[in-house]
């Protein structure tokens, strides 16, 4: 029987590792909301 | 290597916030009628180079209604956005401008507006009085009675209607119809009036006086009329230093 590598444990080697406290850039749009929302 | 092309403007960027107080305070010049809007939101902005230090911006931007009316010369950024339990109108602008030698001018701009839905308020405030049709006949009554009731215990001029600004009927607890007006000086005492009201002009625009009214009239359980009225006072006409408005410009639709 063919023993299929766990797909997790397969991407987890895959995955190129992230500094710590990478996150992304907000949208530059929209901007803020100076009031409220209707 | 050629340069690298500029990082697209963000809508919170120092340049898109001088752009959109450009355009807000076009729009606001271009009104007629109704309110002055604020700044809420930039939607979205995007800039097409049209060459060395020339660029076409197209803004989208969300504006709210404030409590000041066209009419009134206080600055824009004294006057208060209606809140939300107010019932507050959102304006939706598309505006078109040039910015030349960093120099901003407004092209065109297309602005529609709209109450928020009645049904938000009524979830967040169940009593809270709702924006009501300007020609609604109770609206037009209460003006009516409110500027009668004003002309004839001010000891000034005689005051016409110019336009209703905004109307707001509540149900309960009591019957209250909620109305603002703008209004404007005639060539006539309010004692003068009572002989000859016909005679009573609006004054010329080189001594117009503006004003603004609000009136409360309650209807039940009991008749409650309370109108109060203030001018503005002559307003020589000041052009904003600090906007330029192309001639080409295609006004506000």
């Amino acid at each position: 029987s063919v023993a299929k590598r766990a797909v997790a444990e397969a991407a987890q080697h895959d995955k190129v590792p992230r500094p710590v406290g990478f996150l992304p850039p907000p949208p530059p749009c929209p901007g803020k909301i100076r009031h409220f929302k209707i | 290597v050629p340069a690298a092309a500029p990082a697209p403007l963000g809508c919170d960027d120092p340049e898109s916030e001088a752009a959109a107080d450009v355009a807000v305070s076009y729009i606001n010049g271009q009104s007629h009628h109704g309110y002055k809007f604020a700044l809420n939101r930039i939607e979205n902005i995007r800039v097409i180079p049209q060459g060395l230090n020339n660029d076409i911006i197209f803004l989208e931007l969300d504006l709210l209604e404030t409590s000041c009316h066209i009419l009134n010369p206080t600055p824009l950024v004294n006057c208060s956005v209606r809140s939300f339990t107010e019932h507050a109108v959102e304006g939706d602008c598309d505006v078109k401008l040039q910015k030349v030698d960093g120099v901003f001018s407004v092209l065109a701009s297309k602005c529609n507006s709209h109450a928020d839905s009645s049904e938000d308020i009524i979830q967040l405030c169940p009593d809270c009085p709702l924006l009501a049709s300007l020609n609604n006949t109770e609206v037009l009554t209460t003006v009516t009675a409110a500027l009668n009731a004003y002309n004839s215990k001010t000891a000034g001029a005689y005051l016409r209607l110019l336009e209703v600004g905004r109307a707001k009927i509540q149900y309960e607890p009591v019957h209250n119809v909620i109305v603002e007006f703008a209004v404007a000086a005639t060539n006539c005492s309010a004692e003068e009036a009572k002989d000859n009201v016909e005679a009573c002009q609006l004054l010329p625009d080189d001594q117009s006086n503006f004003g603004f009214c609000t009136a409360t009239m309650v209807t039940r359980p009991s008749q409650d009329l309370r109108a109060d009225c203030k001018l503005y006072g002559h307003q020589v006409p000041t052009p904003d230093p600090g906007v330029t408005y192309s001639q080409a410009g295609q006004g506000t639709s």
